[in-house]
């Protein structure tokens, strides 16, 4: 464990609270992609398959079993909820993430550290994630207004990966083996598609105005 | 020892 994966990890986690206090605080989803917290589902339960067979520490298995069963509570809650339910934009959330699924799949299939199911499922989950936050992004952009709470859970979700980014680097110069190129390219892939949004974001911090999402 | 492990990283 380095400073960077620690903050990395952090971060991750302020996002996911950040979302929950919205939905819990406002009891609303309006401007949450369901797709994208579907998407985030499907990462956490294919990447942490090994939840129950392998032990590394009790961080990791705790964080583990917090990230599964906060990104299904959210699905649930914008799915189920009787009040929250109501307040999602299911006409402007109309991102085909299947496709992403289905894309993803393949070239896990074609690209991977070792031909077993884990692994595939592993780096299935590391090029999900690379993409899951598209669907939001394409929500924010079409819902124009971006509410404070929806606005810091993007920005965190995104700076929990340049975290990573940081990690991978400390991490080549520190150990011997370096075998993470996989999360590695993905995790650049990912970071990269959030460059516009931190822009209207840092813009919008700056300026003291409202986020705006160029449509 | 676990780090080795190539998936120790959430």
């Amino acid at each position: 464990m380095n400073v960077f994966r620690f903050a990395g990890d952090m971060t991750h986690l302020i996002s996911i609270l950040v979302l929950l206090l919205k939905i819990y605080t406002t009891k609303s989803c309006s401007g949450i992609s369901l797709k994208t917290q579907e998407l985030y589902a499907v990462v956490f339960v294919t990447r942490y398959l090994d939840l129950v067979t392998d032990f590394i520490s009790v961080y990791n298995t705790v964080m583990k079993v917090v990230f599964i069963s906060s990104s299904l509570a959210i699905v649930w809650c914008i799915r189920r909820h009787k009040v929250v339910r109501r307040s999602y934009d299911k006409e402007l959330d109309t991102f085909r993430h299947w496709l992403l699924v289905g894309a993803c799949a393949v070239l896990a299939l074609v690209v991977h550290e070792k031909f077993s199911f884990q692994e595939v499922c592993w780096a299935f989950s590391i090029y999900l994630e690379a993409v899951a936050i598209l669907p939001q992004l394409v929500l924010l952009q079409r819902s124009g207004n971006v509410d404070n709470l929806t606005g810091q859970y993007v920005f965190f979700l995104g700076a929990y990966r340049a975290f990573y980014i940081l990690n991978w680097i400390y991490r080549y110069y520190s150990e011997q083996h370096f075998t993470r190129w996989i999360s590695c390219v993905s995790g650049i892939v990912q970071t990269a598609l959030y460059a516009d949004f931190f822009y209207y974001y840092f813009i919008s911090w700056k300026n003291n105005s409202k986020l705006q999402l160029p449509a | 020892n676990y780090m080795d492990y190539d998936h120790d990283e959430l």
